[in-house]
């Protein structure tokens, strides 16, 4: 499985579309403080099917909508999309490559498609289930984790190897 | 469920002691189960001895050391559980140069079998990375993603 | 008590948005009783608008913003209470490159009143030290002060 | 009030007599990680009187002596000075120099001295009353203060100002 482009449309501070382009073996993302790098981080979590906002840094799952800025209005919904060359075998679709788009509307409302297709959220957390992708793995580390196992008490550590297990 | 615990604490721990000797050039770490006795609710202590020391817990590390071995840690959850992409969020940032340049080693070898992408400030990290993307916000409050740049020249 | 609290709860707010502006070269910032009947009881809200973005309270900040709001905050608490001598312990590990700037900036116009003395990684501090010493531990386990090397050529 | 110099002797990493000359108006201290400088302001911190081995990151006080290394046995007591400039007025003692020691033996006993006069903890204490060293200010930050003023709570941020008021 090989993870290709992430397309990011009215997501927290990303009010135009951006492609990111993830072909090469190492990819670093750089830029000052509050950029919106670990934005693109949310986006990629969201839409893999994350559903709680606090795992977002957000406390409603609106506030991922591009809210404004000074010289910018807000919009009224986001869309992610991530595009993922799957060969024969390696996901329960028959495609070779599948797009994933995942879309919130300020009302609530929400938007599930693989290939343009309508499907559920479930369709979507289900093809990540045996891949290692999906909550419980550590394949995202957002930006204090690294801080937060330092600080964990031995309970706490406990849960982090429970959630591997 | 007891037996899932223990099979993901045994194969972990096994990782954590390998990434912590590459990360710390040598030295040894482990985890322990506080209580054997009780394997289903103990906590989890973690033990380590960065070379030429002692052998501590891990809160009574320098700083930089904790989130190395925390690293370790983290990264051999990933090695328990592989994923075909690998994203790190700043996990560079209370390192020195030599941990830096050490823990870019181990994402090479990494990088061979799966795709990773970083978030980072530190220039040695960059200068492993295949190709690099700048995020601006020019226009306040609006990101944009400015530029690709391969490091094609480099060495 | 009541009063000395209000008391501190003022002036540590004043020093605190002066001091925020500072750092982030603009945009404003306070301190807020989350509940502004019941001061003797109430939590402490930290609301901050970085230049050119929407206020928000500090947990709605970028990694590096939140680090440098919260600096400011500990920093303003020291101005309320001075002492003849600030000692800094690697706060300057999430900021990027301007931020530290704005922030060594803002340390000389301290020096001017207090000894400053910072521990850092970072080279862009340790350009406005006056004195440099280095810590090493080429004896395993053992620590010794190598250098102090004085940065009389600097501009 | 100028701090002059401090000099550590069996102090955690610091088995040997250390001196630290404080002249200038900005001192860094610099080095790879674990290589001893956060032991530095823990040293100075102790010598000012703090009586929580948790403050100092250790678990019980003679954590703070030196215990060995692979080439050095560990010590038996740590000792430290802080010189202090103090011109008339400025401190509540008649001398325009001062010298804090303070020292510590395995078996737990504690020696304090006032230019190498005994006193007691107190007698030291006392000495900061008024200057903003002592407990409650904000005068020495440590490694992962600004990170856990971050994740702290209301109530918790709370605690921070009644410490200051
Ligand atoms: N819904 C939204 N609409 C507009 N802007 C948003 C929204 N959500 C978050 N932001 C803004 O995105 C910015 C934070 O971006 P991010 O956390 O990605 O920064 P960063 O580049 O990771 O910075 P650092 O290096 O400090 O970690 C903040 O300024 C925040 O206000
Ligand atoms: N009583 C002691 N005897 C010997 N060594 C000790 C003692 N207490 C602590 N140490 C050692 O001191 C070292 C930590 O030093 P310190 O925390 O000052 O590092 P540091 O230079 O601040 O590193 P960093 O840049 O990672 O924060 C550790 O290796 C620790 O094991
Ligand atoms: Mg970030
Ligand atoms: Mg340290």
């Amino acid at each position: 499985i090989r993870f290709k482009k992430l397309i990011l449309q009215g997501f927290k501070s990303f009010p135009d579309t951006t492609e990111l382009v993830f072909n090469e073996n190492i990819c670093a993302i750089v830029g000052p403080n509050g950029c919106g790098k670990s934005n693109i981080l949310d986006a990629l979590r969201w839409v893999l099917g994350e559903q709680g906002p606090s795992q977002l840094r957000a406390r409603a799952m609106a506030d991922i909508i591009f809210n404004g800025s000074a010289n910018r209005k807000p919009v009224g919904m986001t869309e992610i999309t991530l595009v993922i060359d799957c060969p024969a075998g390696t996901l329960p679709l028959a495609y070779e490559e599948i797009e994933i788009t995942r879309r919130l509307y300020r009302s609530g409302e929400s938007e599930y498609q693989i290939n343009r297709v309508p499907c559920r959220l479930k369709d979507i957390t289900d093809l990540f289930l045996d891949t290692g992708i999906g909550r419980g793995a550590y394949a995202l580390i957002e930006q204090g984790r690294v801080d937060a196992l330092v600080t964990a008490r031995p309970d706490e550590r406990r849960t982090f190897l429970e959630q591997i297990a | 469920s007891k037996l899932r615990f223990t099979e993901a604490f045994t194969a972990v721990n096994d990782h954590f002691s390998r990434i912590f000797q590459g990360l710390f050039d040598g030295g040894e770490a482990s985890l322990e189960l506080i209580d054997p006795n009780d394997p289903l609710e103990t906590g989890v202590d973690i033990i380590c001895r960065p070379p030429g020391k002692r052998a501590r817990t891990i809160d009574l590390l320098s700083g930089g050391e904790k989130a190395l071995a925390a690293l370790a840690l983290l990264l051999a959850g990933f090695r328990y559980k592989p994923s075909p992409l690998l994203f790190l969020d700043e996990v560079d940032a209370p390192l020195d140069d030599h941990n830096v340049v050490r823990f870019t080693r181990f994402l090479k070898t990494l990088a061979e079998v799966t795709q990773v992408v970083m978030i980072t400030h530190n220039s040695v990290t960059m200068e492993v990375a295949d190709i690099l993307y700048g995020v601006t916000m020019e226009n306040p409050g609006i990101s944009k993603l400015v530029s690709a740049r391969l490091t094609m020249f480099a060495g």
